[in-house]
């Protein structure tokens, strides 16, 4: 997306955890087989893929929500690519980052464990500069939540009950994934990366969730104090002076320095 | 340090640049322009670029009141509404709710002489409380849809989104409710940034069972702080609730 930073928006590829395990061999070997494979769509669901691939059809409409399996909602996915280096490195941090995933996740680049990422509204950032390579091999495991739910109607014996309601035991999600009383349950329809995929090179020090804040003199509206916050890291083993440019509209620049 | 992270703060104090006259302002759809400002941000380490992020953001400010009249016509303004939840004929507070109540509502009326026990039931059987947002010192009268019903597909491009946004905009709507969150994805805003629409953000936590406050609590906060730290500079958000038919966690609170 510019000089420094890449999505990985195609060449996905998806399949459940059974014919991971039934295939055998390495997933980060180049010749890894998987013309067994769905080809992804990322960012979205497993259930985006599924779709797109034909195996259901699209339950947006009429009562194709019926055809989607009870099973979906109890099975791991594995999601891969494959990408060669963008640019040249030398010198510079490497970052992935996942922007979304849902529920849970283990990522995985060129065989070693980078970390996990729980809840669908954290960012997954992990450090890749030591295992980056000239061609590389991501590869992301999904876990489905651990207790899908089960919608039934309000009532005075039941309660309010969980109707729509959160995924028992985990994280946050989006809140309708259980089902609701009024339709056929069909849970657990939200699982998969279902926003972007970033690749991204830096220097040592970063910068990290700038925060503008502008003070008008209200009533008065004629000006504004415009603050401006982040949180800057020396990834470095020794001290940095660096300075921090800005610019808004290209017309006002400033230089501050600071010490980390 | 090595290893260090800190928070860099700069204003007009250090950078009279950042103090601008004649800002172009930001408003909801009918009242302004959705004006929108670019800050590139770098950071040089040794003379090389080390990193740099964009932002967009707007000039804005907004106020919020909320006002209701008692059963004996008492008028009580407050900052922020006090639970309306009901068990057992009880209202339920929680913390956060109690702290309010006491501090915006209850001393205030106290010391005006008000009827509180009356003032309990005000969301209840009498009038409702109403929100009241200023906009740059303006009152807004704000109309708009509640969004939710995840479709399970995660189609979140802009070409989805954007002609219901453009429908919003047409039926003269400046609001949108992120409905328990569904919609917390970066295009979202964007795109209620560009049509003027000012979006009340609900939080994902459980809208039923019994009030329960969400079984990981931490991974809770995590994913609730983060989506504050990701989103807040679009100039549209205007409300973070807590969660839909409830309110927040202790912790939360």
């Amino acid at each position: 997306s510019d000089d420094a930073t890449w999505t990985l928006a195609g060449g996905w590829e998806m399949t459940d955890a059974d014919r991971v395990v039934a295939e055998g061999g390495s997933l980060f070997s180049p010749a890894y087989d998987t013309s067994g494979w769905y080809n992804a769509v990322v960012p979205g669901t497993v259930l985006t893929t599924l779709v797109d691939a034909g195996v259901y059809p699209d339950p947006y409409y009429g009562l194709n929500n019926m055809a989607i399996p009870e099973s979906l909602c109890r099975t791991e996915w594995w999601y891969r690519i494959r990408f060669d280096k963008p640019a040249d490195v030398a010198g510079r941090r490497v970052w992935l980052n996942f922007e979304g995933i849902n529920y849970r996740a283990d990522v995985w680049l060129n065989g070693r464990k980078l970390g996990d990422i729980r809840g669908a509204f954290v960012e997954g950032l992990f450090d890749v500069t030591e295992c980056f390579s000239d061609h590389n091999v991501l590869a992301v495991k999904i876990y489905p939540p651990y207790n899908p739910g089960i919608p039934h109607e309000q009532s005075k014996a039941a309660g309010r009950g969980p109707n729509g309601g959160q995924l028992c035991l985990d994280g946050p999600t989006f809140i309708s994934s259980e089902g609701w009383d009024w339709i056929p349950g069909i849970r657990d329809r939200n699982i998969g990366i279902w926003q972007d995929v970033t690749l991204a090179y830096t220097g040592d020090v970063t910068l990290a969730y700038p925060q503008v804040v502008t003070d008008l003199p209200l009533p008065d509206t004629s000006s504004a104090d415009v603050t401006v916050r982040m949180e800057m890291t020396n990834h470095a083993a020794v001290g940095r002076h660096v300075v921090l440019c800005g610019r808004i509209d290209g017309v006002t620049e400033f230089e501050y320095p600071v010490e980390l | 340090a090595a290893g260090e992270s800190r928070t860099v703060s700069v204003s007009p104090a250090e950078i009279p640049g950042l103090h601008l006259e004649n800002p172009r302002l930001w408003w909801p759809n009918g009242y302004g322009d959705q004006a929108m400002y670019d800050l590139d941000l770098r950071v040089k380490c040794g003379g090389a670029e080390s990193d740099v992020r964009r932002v967009r953001f707007g000039v804005r400010e907004f106020s919020y009141e909320l006002t209701a009249d008692t059963p004996r016509g008492e008028e009580i303004r407050f900052e922020f509404q006090p639970t309306n939840d009901v068990r057992d004929g009880e209202p339920l507070f929680d913390t956060f709710h109690r702290r309010v109540v006491q501090q915006d509502v209850v001393v205030p009326a106290l010391r005006e002489g008000v009827d509180v026990s009356r003032l309990r039931r005000i969301g209840k059987d009498a009038t409702s409380p109403y929100l009241v947002l200023r906009c740059n010192g303006v009152r807004i009268f704000c109309r708009g849809g509640n969004w939710g019903m995840d479709d399970g597909m995660k189609r979140v491009s802009r070409e989805r989104l954007e002609p219901a946004f453009r429908l919003h905009r047409e039926e003269g709507f400046n609001m949108v409710r992120n409905w328990t969150g569904e919609s917390t994805e970066e295009i979202f805003y964007t795109l209620c940034d560009e049509y003027g629409m000012l979006v009340w953000n609900d939080f994902w936590i459980s809208t039923e069972g019994s009030n329960l406050n969400v079984n990981d609590e931490d991974l809770f906060i995590e994913n609730a702080r983060q989506t504050v730290k990701r989103f807040r500079n679009h100039p549209s958000i205007a409300v973070w609730c807590p969660r839909n038919e409830g309110y927040a966690t202790p912790t939360m609170a």
